[in-house]
């Protein structure tokens, strides 16, 4: 998987994947 | 009125993912919504187009015990860890607009877990109807429940096999009107007609 190969239409779930990755890593 | 119609059942895909797994009385690691789609060019511009399914949204919940996820990351070599990490950063900086992308970020600095992975990478996929385990589970309208190691590293399914060597332990496929649903879990969950259900219920948009 590269940055750049991730097609548009899935970007919105990925911001929500790493939004809530950021705050499970940031809560433990 | 087209892109707000677009978000709008983006957003009602996650509220249902959300809704099943948050919902369910056993521990799952996350849902994904594989979603009916045709693609014109690959049919030949005949109108008809050839079926597969496609990722529509996704819901990762993680695991329960951090400790086991730990461990599943530690089978991972530093160089492939180092790879994870650093996809992850670029993913970040794509998603905020193009900030540096290797500039230090806790989330980016954290261990990328086998599960977080799985997951991350089903993004890429989509699977032809009939082929893969989403394809099956739709071409055949039936679920498939595949729980136990054995069971998933013996299917003779890819993406199960790729998902035993993530830690999963339990991935089904539940068909709905427009696409699969699918589960996984890295714990063992014996089949329920309460999660089918569910699913009947959150995902016949048609109904």
């Amino acid at each position: 998987i590269t940055a750049v190969g991730l097609p548009q239409a899935r970007k919105a779930s990925l911001a929500r994947f790493l939004e809530k990755r950021k705050e499970r890593v940031t809560s433990t | 009125p087209a892109a707000a119609q677009s978000r709008l059942n983006e957003d009602t895909l996650q509220q249902r993912l959300q809704a099943l797994i948050e919902g369910a009385r056993e521990t799952w690691t996350y849902a994904i919504y594989w979603q009916l789609s045709y693609d014109s060019i690959a049919g030949g511009g005949d109108g008809e187009g050839t079926a597969f399914l496609g990722w529509g949204d996704g819901y990762y919940k993680g695991e329960e015990d951090k400790g086991k996820s730990k461990k599943r990351c530690s089978s991972v070599n530093a160089v492939e860890q180092e790879h994870r990490k650093r996809v992850i950063r670029e993913l970040n900086a794509l998603i905020s607009g193009g900030a540096v992308a290797g500039a230090a970020d806790d989330a980016g600095d954290e261990e990328v877990t086998d599960t977080e992975w799985f997951f991350l990478v089903s993004m890429t996929q989509s699977f032809l109807n009939g082929t893969g385990l989403p394809g099956q589970a739709f071409l055949h309208c039936r679920t498939i429940w595949l729980s136990g190691s054995g069971a998933l590293a013996g299917s003779g399914c890819e993406r199960a096999q790729q998902g035993q060597i993530y830690g999963l332990r339990t991935l089904v496929c539940i068909p709905s009107d427009n696409g699969v649903v699918e589960l996984g879990s890295t714990d063992v969950i014996q089949q329920s007609s309460d999660l089918m259900e569910k699913v009947n219920t959150l995902f016949n948009f048609n109904n």
